[in-house]
């Protein structure tokens, strides 16, 4: 029990690592157990240093790094062990463009086994979406969904953007 | 395997019948603030078996029941179904498309419903057990709560970790 | 004792629901008090109703309507009672266009009377700025600032936007 | 009364010296994930007298002194000023311009300084007392924490209205 967790850990620390180089562009990360001589309980840390920068404390973090993180963290995992569809809510907002655009381009790479659902509100994820669907409440309080060109897609991000 | 269709009828802000007919690729819901593309997710997620109401974003049940607009009434009741298409039989079932179907009455009752045959929650349930469908932090990750991955305490982390091993 | 925050408070509640209307557009907001006869120890509740819908939990608004509303009861004691500074860092990130035009518009109004400084990553806001810094990292882990001329502005929210 | 100047060095990834001189008006500060916008309001914090650690986002308080980068090693510590114009009087001091000083060294040690003469950090607490200055959730609202607002207990929420009323 305790070999079986050790060896998926080593799987899911080899795929953080990579992930966290994509996403950040550089930089390294790495997840540790807090007591390796206890595989039966022992916690999960989280190290990460964005490119040119020193290994911190989480804490120490970016609101931007600390989302692109976890962001890393959780694409990780669906590298791993794949679930079939995955709803994600806003997930982009801290990111500047530079890291939207790789966070876009990794979504990318996963979608070919994972369906994304994704609510967002950042015209680079828009315009990555196979199928677009705009929510409006003319009627107050009541809630209407509309099926959305692409080319008019850049034009509602100014409803956001 | 994946979602096809997501139906909802007096989910929330959707007190008309709704159909979003979904790409196995990448879906984007955009909107203004308010307008409901949360509550999208809420019923995805309840639909597949939540039954936090926390992790709903109500504090009762009932919340989750059209409660009213400026020229509406409250509904007595809310459904909604899921379609997938399981052609790759992952969940280890005999069909190639699988509709699951969850009502919820004001006072309380629920209903639940497979391939239109009434069953229960815990079929349903124990249909999704280890394909991480519909677990937090996992197959969902709600407004706001993606930061809470690095937050958690190293041994919470740890049933995450689980999970995905 | 107990008086004078029962007359504050109605201060405070007017206050609020002023201000909850101009950021909203609409709709209306009201502050109770959890425990009328206990002056000294109620605890403050807060309702607030969006244009054109019923009067929910808060709980039940959505993301961006609970920033905004935030904002308001913020704003709504800055009105009563000004701090001469308040620094805010990305409270508008959260907001659609539409009302963040009416946070911004608020914004200039107590600007005269108290001083602001504010970090966002969002257009309309670097466009109230009378005076806007932009921080680099061009060496890793060290920050560098340089004060931006507002024509380049526009030009800064696409690292952001 | 309005901040004239903030001036920092050695403080988190502010290594050199570095100055900002402000307006009566909105100043707004931009840029990229991590370049350290942050980590200002983070200096105005604590020279106008933060002591919790958590508020300043490390685990102690030496996590507030330039901890090295590629090319630049630690410092020994850190110092941020901040001026303020006080022609209207309103902290009832006799200066037409006051100017706050706080220094930390790695060993531990704090010194404060009030217009260049050394003081305690009661000192400056005092000067600040009633006006909301430096108050969480009042004269500062820290990234992410702008819902935090709504979301204390009424309990709580009371003491943020004793400090408004
Ligand atoms: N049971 C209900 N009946 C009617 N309306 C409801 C119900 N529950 C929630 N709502 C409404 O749904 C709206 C919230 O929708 P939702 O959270 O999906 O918004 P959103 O599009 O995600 O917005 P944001 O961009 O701000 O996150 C609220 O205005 C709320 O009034
Ligand atoms: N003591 C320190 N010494 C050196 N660098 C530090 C120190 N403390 C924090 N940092 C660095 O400061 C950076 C964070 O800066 P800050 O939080 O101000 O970013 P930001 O501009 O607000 O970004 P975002 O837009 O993502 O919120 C981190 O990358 C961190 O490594
Ligand atoms: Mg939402
Ligand atoms: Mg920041």
């Amino acid at each position: 029990m305790g070999e079986k967790f050790a060896a998926s850990f080593a799987v899911l620390n080899e795929s953080f690592g990579l992930v966290f180089k994509e996403l950040f562009g550089g930089g390294k990360s790495m997840l540790s157990l807090a007591d390796p001589q206890n595989l039966l309980e022992s916690g999960v840390e989280i190290n990460a240093q964005p490119p040119g920068k020193r290994l911190q404390h989480l804490s120490l973090l970016s609101g931007g790094e600390k989302a692109l993180a976890a962001i890393a963290l959780l694409f990780s995992f669906l590298r791993v062990k794949p679930v079939p569809f995955c709803i994600l809510d806003e997930i982009d907002t801290a990111l500047d463009e530079a890291n939207l655009a790789r966070f876009n381009s990794y979504l990318q790479r996963l979608a070919g086994k994972i369906q994304f659902i994704l609510i967002s509100h950042r015209k680079k994820t828009m315009e990555r979406a196979d199928m677009l669907y705009g929510v409006t409440m003319e009627e107050p309080g009541v809630s209407k969904l509309i099926s959305v060109r692409l080319g008019a897609a850049t034009h509602l991000e100014s409803s956001a953007g | 395997m994946y979602i096809k269709r997501l139906e909802m009828y007096g989910f929330k802000s959707f007190v008309d019948r709704t159909t979003l007919e979904l790409t196995p690729g990448i879906t984007v819901v955009v909107g203004p603030n308010g307008c409901g593309k949360s509550n999208i997710a809420d019923a995805l997620r309840w639909v597949l078996g939540e039954q936090s109401v926390r992790l709903l974003r109500g504090t009762r049940m009932d919340d989750l029941i059209f409660n009213g607009a400026a020229s509406r009434k409250p509904l007595g009741f809310t459904e909604v179904s899921v379609t997938m298409d399981h052609s790759d039989g992952s969940l280890g079932l005999d069909y190639r498309e699988i509709t699951v179907t969850r009502r919820l009455y004001r006072d309380g009752t629920s209903e639940y419903l497979l391939n239109r045959q009434t069953c229960r929650l815990k079929e349903i349930l124990e249909m999704f057990m280890d394909t991480g469908i519909g677990k937090e932090a996992y197959s969902f990750i709600g407004q706001g709560r993606i930061e809470e991955i690095l937050n958690s305490r190293p041994e919470e982390r740890r049933l995450i970790f689980e999970e995905a091993a």
